[in-house]
């Protein structure tokens, strides 16, 4: 049975197509997973990967991967991107660009920012269904926690922790606000 | 476990070995360098958190379980991708001054003998709004497949300024430590969650001394459903006073 099964299992899944996108924002960008439940054989190679578009000065949500390392390899335009570890230093704070390569190690928190003209990567992570949290946006662990426990952590006031609550709704991909940013550093 | 790593020729019973101290509790490690905790693959602590004491959200890299040795109070667990499903009523907010409309993820009662399942990755804060020391013992499984950075145990803060503890965990290195968000750029911050700098500085925490464990200014109010007395009644009671 193995030319019924093994021999003819699915291996190929094209992640470019941007139809194919599970996260898209029109004034951010779109992001595509690959993971075994989109292509089962990723279960068996305990693997998955995604696909990753921004646009223009747009951001992507500072995130962590909870249950895999990340691969990132950036295939056109350039990010500045930030890494950080437990102790909540700063391991990355650089530029990446077309044809470098980063790893992310599991539970680091990174947050990216497309430069001028925007920023494309793709990434493999080392579980077959790796699981990102987002710290800010509609989805975020932050959201998640009560207005009250947001004011006594931060030391801010309720109005302040509802802003940080609220004030970004979109949810991983986020437009770049109008106010110039000062120049990704080399 | 590295090889070898559980050729133990005696056990001993152990005590905690280092304490940090915070505004409103302290924690308790035992030494995860012991052999028979390198064996097993684990680290253990426990935290003492004080009434009205908030143990700031923070999660770790490998699975955990936890078990309430003493007290009251309640958790919350911020599981990505779950909607925020305790919500404050619309309605009830009208004709009040300064009601803040918030919704949030569930939030969970403790109470002494509860085990609660701390999955890898998975962010979570505690409160004691009881009036004794809520008590807490956490096993976090290093060697666990969940966990793929190395054995070391690993606690990412969201919040706060957690230094003394991640220093003497780490050996008393000298180093600048805090919460994840200390690592990135204020501006980056103030632009993802559209702040002022003020605000994302604050997120950062730096200028933070009460530690990981912090007192409320008031009692903490969050939204959660409430005991009936006769509920309260009939959990005191126990099993054996209840009906057939």
């Amino acid at each position: 049975g193995l030319e019924e099964t093994i021999c003819s299992a699915r291996l190929r899944q094209n992640i470019d197509d941007p139809s194919r996108a599970d996260f898209f924002n029109p004034r951010a960008g779109r992001l595509t997973i690959l993971n075994s439940l989109t292509l089962p054989i990723l279960s068996f190679l305990q693997l998955s990967a995604e696909r990753g578009v921004l646009y223009r000065n747009a951001i992507m949500a500072p995130q962590y991967t909870l249950n895999a390392h990340s691969i990132i390899y950036a295939t056109r335009g350039e990010a500045h991107m930030q890494i950080v570890d437990h102790r909540g230093q700063s391991v990355f704070n650089e530029r990446i660009q077309e044809g470098q390569m980063v790893v992310v190690p599991q539970n680091f928190v990174v947050v990216k920012q497309a430069g001028r003209d925007g920023f494309e990567w793709v990434a493999l992570k080392t579980n077959e269904r790796a699981i990102f949290s987002t710290l800010a946006g509609h989805t975020s662990a932050l959201r998640a926690i009560p207005v009250d426990v947001l004011a006594n952590a931060y030391q801010i006031s309720r109005d302040e922790a509802m802003k940080l609550k609220r004030r970004r709704d979109e949810s991983i991909m986020f437009e770049a606000s109008a106010r110039p940013r000062r120049e990704t550093r080399a | 476990q590295q090889q070898g790593g559980c050729q133990i020729e005696r056990l001993n019973a152990r005590e905690p070995q280092r304490r940090i101290e915070a505004e409103a509790g302290y924690t308790e490690f035992w030494d995860s360098d012991d052999d028979q905790f390198q064996c097993a693959g684990v680290a253990a602590c426990r935290n003492v958190i004080n009434p009205q004491g908030l143990l700031l959200p923070s999660y770790t890299s490998a699975p955990a379980l936890l078990y309430v040795l003493q007290g009251k109070g309640f958790q919350g667990i911020m599981i990505p991708g779950c909607p925020e499903t305790f919500q404050s009523s619309q309605q009830s907010k009208e004709g009040q001054s300064r009601r803040f409309h918030d919704q949030h993820q569930k939030i969970r009662n403790l109470r002494e003998g509860d085990v609660i399942a701390l999955p890898a990755g998975i962010a979570h804060w505690c409160y004691n709004n009881g009036e004794q020391d809520l008590v807490l013992l956490i096993i976090e499984d290093t060697s666990n497949d969940h966990n793929q950075l190395d054995n070391n145990p690993r606690k990412f803060f969201l919040a706060g300024n957690p230094q003394q503890q991640q220093q003497q965990q780490q050996q008393k290195k000298q180093q600048n430590q805090g919460n994840v968000l200390a690592g990135m750029d204020v501006d980056t911050l103030a632009e993802v969650f559209r702040v002022d700098m003020e605000t994302a500085s604050r997120l950062q925490g730096q200028d933070d001394r009460r530690g990981h464990i912090v007192r409320a200014e008031s009692d903490l109010q969050v939204i959660r459903p409430q005991r009936t007395r006769e509920e309260q009644e009939r959990e005191e009671r126990g099993y054996e006073g209840r009906d057939n």
